[in-house]
């Protein structure tokens, strides 16, 4: 039975796009069956694939609309076990309607990843910036959450402020229940751990900020660290993951380190 | 009577708040007496400009629950002209709370800035990345709109569509009027300008992006270009604009053009 992992985070532009799509696609690799989702109404992990605007036409409104199994709304990739959903949203109605559904009917959401678990090993799910209602809902369908932490001053700091209000949602959530039992049923999610990104070793700054997420979070962090590289910053332009046009660059290297420590270390749990 | 210009993006990550701080300093330097107002929850103005969490007493939740004017929440900085006010929200609940006021009383937020405009020449607000109800608050608190575009694929991808949300915010609110005759006597705000930042001119895919955005929206695009520089990746350790610990950086540079051209620009409309 398939596993849920969100990647969130407050800040914006820290590379959970680009994480969610790379992990997906080095999971893929080594042979997991693997359901990318896509939240973030900006369509990003859709963008990194390499479609646009007008190429899909069924999307994560289906699954409110007309309680489409997320199976049935997902598309294949240039990888062989890695499908992905997005909300293929285009216009404000549109996304006005789908952040309704979210806050207010996450419970479908829920069911439906919980119905795809039975058809995938990994789900990952990309979450837009904040704890917004699709964040929730996220949380929600989840058994944990990745962080993934840019060597920045302003990412660094809104990090214990995102792992607190993921402890209160978690409390308020699972103390009240309002989802039906079944929903529910889940256990609330759990930190998979958090892993630094962009990080550019060669400047004070990125190594000062590097050397004190590890003090402040070390035993939460993995080792493996994420570079800043231009071949990761190109991944939207090629619309293939990078762990695929350049499988032994640094940054895709690092992707493979990262998905070997989540997997090790959930096995020693 | 002071001016009213919020920086928006969907995309994260993009500068929004690195621009906000640094416009925000350069026009006090220049002689403008300037607020700046963060409306996004994670309070990165008040974080770079050196105010960490149990500094500030006052905040942006002032306005709703107890009426108090803006400038009663302002704080001085180290720009003589410069004061600032953040949403100063610590935990979940209260960002809960914050963000329902916003949406339900926006009338509330707009009056007060609209209060402030007789005591500031310029009044910039640093939106959260996204249309949620603090940017639309924010919107409709403005007479215009500036919007950072990082030199990266994902970002100018998103641009096209921001256009259009902002644009269909705008028809909708202003057709419906839902606010009270005073509040939306303010005419809709317009698109102030696109500027470029984070700009790696020596990578490829920095100046491939850079190029095409100039093609898809170079009428609307200010000739400024800020770059990717380290100096202002330190701004939030230092607690100071880039502007004023390093004036003739590149970047601080870059954003004393860039208030030159916003202000000329705006002369000759
Ligand atoms: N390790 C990296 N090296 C270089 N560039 C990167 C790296 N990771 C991400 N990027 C680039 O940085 C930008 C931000 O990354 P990304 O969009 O994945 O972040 P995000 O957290 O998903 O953003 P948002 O908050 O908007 O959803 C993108 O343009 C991406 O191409
Ligand atoms: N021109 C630049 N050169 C180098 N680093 C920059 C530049 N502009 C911003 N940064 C850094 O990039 C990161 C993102 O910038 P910033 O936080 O200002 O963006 P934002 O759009 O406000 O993000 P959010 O969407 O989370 O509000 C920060 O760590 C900041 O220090
Ligand atoms: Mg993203
Ligand atoms: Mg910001």
């Amino acid at each position: 039975c398939g596993r849920v992992i969100s990647l969130v985070s407050r800040k914006g532009g820290v590379g959970k796009t680009t994480s969610a799509v790379n992990l997906g696609a080095a999971f893929a690799l080594s042979g997991h069956s693997v359901l990318l989702i896509g939240v973030d109404p900006q369509c990003g992990v859709s963008r990194s694939l390499g479609h646009g605007k007008f190429e899909l036409d069924r999307g994560l409104l289906d699954v409110f609309q007309a309680r489409v199994p997320l199976n049935h709304l997902a598309y294949p990739t240039d990888v062989e076990n890695l499908r992905f959903v997005t909300p293929n949203i285009w216009t404000l109605d549109e996304e006005d309607e789908y952040k309704r559904f979210m806050e207010t009917n996450a419970d479908a959401f829920v069911q439906a990843v919980d119905r795809a678990r039975d058809l995938y090993d990994t789900i990952l799910i990309d979450c837009p910036p904040g704890m917004g209602p699709e964040t929730r809902a996220a949380l929600l369908a989840s058994d944990s959450y990745l962080v993934p932490v840019q060597a920045e001053e302003l990412c660094r700091d809104s990090l214990g402020r995102l792992l607190a209000f993921i402890q209160s949602f978690r409390d308020r959530i699972f103390a009240e229940s309002n989802l039906d039992a079944a929903a529910a049923s889940t256990a609330p999610p759990v930190l998979e751990g958090l892993f630094l990104t962009m990080v550019n070793a060669r400047t004070r700054v990125g190594k000062h900020v590097a050397d004190q997420v590890t003090e402040e979070h070390g035993l939460d962090l993995y080792e493996t660290i994420v570079p800043r590289t231009t071949r990761l910053a190109e991944m939207a332009l090629r619309g293939k993951p990078c762990v695929i046009y350049d499988r032994r660059s640094a940054g895709s290297r690092a992707y493979f380190d990262l998905i070997d420590e989540v997997v090790s270390r959930h096995a020693a749990r």
